[in-house]
């Protein structure tokens, strides 16, 4: 059987990459929680979405693969929003 | 675009730029005409010049580093982040760091210097972010597949004229003071109602309307309205012009200032631009036109200066004998000084100072009398 935990493991490592992303240069505070009661809310999907406007992509506020895509790409280390 | 909170910017426009070191990857003659080409297209929009420094503190310190380089920003290995860069001010501010775990080249392999060179220094001048993906300032590295083809994007000219002002207008020229004086006269206001042009053109179904140092273009299909600086479009053209007036037949725009005409189709000055007006056929005691009209039909086209006009045979291109008239013998109702005119729906327009006269050269009069902005539905 598919390991439950390897699906649960690489959905946390997109999620830390995706915190980290947001952290470096959307202003997502470090100690922001994850996972919050109602899906669609919360500091990390809201920057999600921020993300995924400032970015040209569609807003889902989900890690879709094109926003891990787009995470994954080069790009200048100053933030896309006021530091 | 956007600028960093505060808008830091340069109050000085000759910058000097040193670099520090150099990347093993590429000649160091290849990283120094990368990084010459990256300030040029700035220099090319702005009144901004740039003259190197081999040693000694210059405005913009460009090196390589990797990992941690003593900034609290350390680089993060091949890939993901490429290079980072400081806006305008003293010390680290201002400066450029291109992260040497990179595999810098010259062509459009790996990753180009060139074009995160352009972006790190539109950092260096002020520019922040931004979100048009066609932008140099863009945050996600984008190669070319033909470096010739590389422009600035409309976005980009206009987030460093917003710090800068245009690129003055030649050479010679007194380079923009410090800040204390102001950039240029401000900008105009589309709904006052004491608004006057410079001069007014149609362009490939659109109108565009040019005061100081900027213009209106407003489209007949979409009817939106946009606002420019002149120089962002044609970075050659002067401001503050005395008039224009579309051939449709070349597809050409042909712009005024002085005694001096320019040819301009769509976005491209023409080559061999300026000529004088007296080539076209004007007397030496004319200095200058006050406007002009080009009407497709007849194809010929009425230059309007003081209070008499010539008529141009756009067929056999020259002037055509018994001219120059007076305004007010066929243009009844037309009986004051012409800032600028433009000819649409078989109407021609005519603007002077804050007032439009709509007249039908069929009836040959005035049909009627409107504010010059009538057109921006204020």
């Amino acid at each position: 059987a598919y390991p439950l935990d390897g699906a649960a493991r690489g959905e946390d490592t997109s999620m830390d990459l995706v915190q980290q992303y947001l952290e470096n240069y959307y202003n997502l505070p470090k100690d922001a929680k994850q996972f919050v009661r109602r899906k669609d809310s919360g500091p990390v999907v809201k920057k999600i979405r921020e993300m995924q406007k400032f970015l040209g992509l569609e807003v889902t506020g989900k890690l879709d693969s094109n926003t891990l895509k787009v995470i994954s790409k080069p790009r200048c280390g100053v933030p896309d929003v006021g530091h | 675009f956007s600028t960093f909170l505060g808008t830091p910017k340069w109050r000085k426009t000759q910058l000097t730029y040193r670099i520090v070191n150099y990347t093993p990857d590429l000649p160091r003659d290849a990283v120094d005409s990368a990084i010459e080409r990256a300030l040029q297209i700035w220099e090319e929009v702005t009144p901004l010049t740039f003259s190197r420094m081999d040693e000694g503190e210059a405005d913009i310190m460009i090196s390589f580093a990797v990992r941690e380089h003593g900034d609290f920003s350390p680089f993060d290995g091949p890939g993901k982040v490429l290079a980072h860069a400081y806006p305008p001010g003293q010390g680290i501010y201002g400066d450029a760091h291109f992260d040497d775990d990179e595999q810098w080249t010259k062509e459009t392999a790996g990753t180009n210097l060139f074009l995160v060179a352009a972006h790190e220094l539109g950092h260096s001048l002020g520019l922040f972010h931004s979100a048009n993906t066609e932008a140099v300032m863009y945050p996600l590295y984008k190669s070319f597949t033909d470096l010739a083809q590389f422009r600035l994007s409309q976005d980009d000219v206009d987030g460093i004229q917003s710090l800068y002002g245009p690129p003055s207008a030649s050479p010679d020229d007194p380079l923009v003071p410090t800040e204390s004086a102001p950039l240029g006269p401000e900008t105009p206001a589309m709904c006052d109602p004491a608004l006057s042009f410079d001069a007014v053109s149609t362009l490939r179904g659109e109108v565009l309307f040019f005061k100081d140092r900027h213009f209106w273009r407003k489209s007949f299909r979409t009817h939106e309205l946009e606002f420019h600086l002149i120089s962002s479009f044609w970075p050659s053209l002067p401001s503050d012009m005395d008039a224009a007036y579309e051939v449709t037949s070349r597809d050409t725009v042909f712009i005024f200032k002085g005694n001096q005409f320019w040819g301009v189709r769509g976005g491209e000055v023409q080559a061999g631009y300026p000529r004088s007006i007296h080539t076209l056929g004007f007397p030496p005691t004319v200095k200058k036109i006050d406007a002009a009209i080009s009407d497709k039909d007849k194809k010929k086209t009425y230059f309007f200066v003081e209070d008499k006009y010539w008529r141009f045979d756009e067929k056999r291109q020259s002037m055509e004998p018994g001219f120059p008239r007076q305004i007010a013998e066929d243009f009844p109702g037309v009986d004051t000084k012409i800032d600028a005119a433009f000819e649409a729906f078989g109407f021609f327009y005519f603007f002077s100072g804050s007032s439009q006269l709509e007249f039908d050269p069929n009836a040959k009069k005035v049909t009627h009398i409107l504010k010059s902005n009538s057109w921006f539905n204020c």
